[in-house]
């Protein structure tokens, strides 16, 4: 479907996601249920990591994340290959960047979230700059500054940007300073509308809502510098990593957070296989 | 239990805040790392001697074999040793287990190296899918699985005339 204008589809009986056919990038998310669409922009961006400045000597590691300015870059300048796969289980879309970049959309026929798989790493450092690369969701969701992530995959815990709720709250990095952890779950909700955008994560992260609608999960980072912190080294890690997320749109109700809850749960803690082999029919083995 | 302790003991290592929060230097992570893989060998080792002895206690056959299971640690990348028997046109039966407390019906993925295999619960054939990324095949189906409990799936080789895919099965598009 070279360069048609329709966007590719992929609907279940729970929600529909529609997808850009040229580059396959996420364009909306809809909640068949209530009817309601979120208009979304998905993009990889990156920090430049701070190796001191006439400010602060401080650089950017283990401890400290410190970019070097408020600006994040765009991570992939190239055009991706994308393909789609659709069948009797699942439908996915897969955008291929290159080798250390690969993101691939999945939606289950019998799913209520849109789940997403990023390949990110080893981080290029060959231009000799550390970077800290971030998936940033943009939507159309009107946010108020604040949005939520989870305490050790427990209670949900309110942030507010450039806001402490126990002191006096001076800015001194607007990026930075409102990175708060993950472990298991982050959204942002509309409550003019009634809607919320959930991210749940396979394993600990950061995220930040640096502007209204907008949800920043960090994926991974690659510094040049030791932070001075005590570790000694910098976070040079070579390492590749493959993630899976899951991305839920739903209303604000007790009803929706109990369904996003055993989800965090599921995938925290996914069916485990264990294979054998042999010569004995299906209807004999079992 | 000797075996369990194993994975125990590297994850109490584990439990260190530098761990936790990846404050830890390079050679440090490794050694995390290395601990805990071979927590995970002796672990798997301990669910391969538990399931095989549940499964030969169940079998019809006293005389039957206990099977002997393997693992997939590379489950999330394109290619599973434990499935290669379907090559040789053998079953790879697979069991799951949920460590949860309420039944799940979940999808489930499986690398495999063959394009063309059926998926069978104790009801019989059910619904699966096969996608092909760069000669590498994904098999996904659904799973239904009680709490804290198994189930068990039997992947089989399609032979023969049949050995054709459904075209409605699987499609792919390259858009750019």
């Amino acid at each position: 479907k070279e360069n048609t204008a329709n966007p590719i589809v992929f609907e279940n009986k729970y929600i529909s996601a529609q997808f850009n056919p040229n580059d396959g990038s996420l364009i909306s998310i809809t909640n068949v249920t209530s009817g309601a669409t979120l208009n979304i922009q998905q993009e990889y961006v990156w920090y430049q990591s701070s190796d001191g400045n006439y400010d602060s000597t401080q650089c950017s590691g283990a401890y400290i994340f410190r970019p070097n300015e408020d600006y994040a870059f765009k991570y992939n300048n190239i055009t991706p290959i994308v393909t789609v796969a659709q069948g009797p289980i699942s439908s996915s879309i897969r955008i291929f960047w290159s080798d250390i970049m690969v993101q691939t959309f999945r939606l289950y026929t019998e799913s209520e979230h849109l789940e997403v798989e990023e390949i990110i790493g080893p981080i290029d450092i060959s231009d000799n700059l550390g970077k800290e690369v971030v998936s940033r969701y943009t939507t159309d969701l009107s946010t108020d500054n604040t949005w939520y992530s989870d305490s050790n995959g427990m209670e949900m815990q309110k942030r507010i940007t450039n806001y402490r709720p126990s002191w006096n709250y001076t800015v001194v990095q607007p990026t930075s300073g409102n990175y708060v952890p993950v472990n298991a779950i982050t959204y942002i909700q509309d409550t003019s509308k009634n809607l919320q955008f959930t991210v749940l994560t396979d394993r600990s992260r950061s995220s930040a809502s640096l502007r209204s609608g907008q949800l920043d999960v960090m994926m991974h980072r690659r510094t040049l510098m030791d932070d001075g912190r005590g570790v000694g080294q910098p976070m040079n890690e070579s390492t590749q990593i493959i993630t899976t997320s899951k991305l839920i749109f739903h209303d604000i109700s007790e009803v929706a957070q109990s369904h996003y809850r055993p989800t965090a749960l599921g995938l925290a803690h996914p069916l485990y296989p264990m294979f054998t082999s042999t010569q004995q029919s299906s209807s004999q083995w079992n | 239990i000797q075996d369990i302790m194993v994975m125990r003991q590297a994850m109490g290592v584990a439990q260190h805040h530098d761990a936790v929060s990846g404050t830890e230097k390079q050679e440090v992570a490794d050694d995390y790392a290395e601990r805990l893989s071979i927590g995970n060998a002796a672990s798997l080792e301990t669910i391969n001697t538990v399931i095989g002895k549940l499964l030969t206690s169940s079998s019809k056959s006293k005389n039957a074999a206990t099977p002997n299971l393997s693992f997939c640690p590379l489950l999330n990348q394109s290619i599973c040793p434990a499935t290669n028997p379907l090559s040789e046109g053998s079953n790879v039966p697979v069991i799951f287990y949920n460590s949860l407390s309420w039944t799940r019906y979940e999808h489930v993925r499986v690398p495999i190296p063959v394009s063309n295999v059926s998926v069978s619960s104790t009801d019989g054939p059910i619904p699966s899918q096969v996608i092909n990324y760069n000669s590498s095949y994904i098999l996904e189906f659904y799973a239904l699985v009680s709490p804290l409990g198994y189930s068990t799936y039997v992947i089989s080789p399609v032979k023969g005339e049949e050995n054709e895919r459904p075209a409605e099965q699987v499609y792919e598009t390259i858009v750019t």
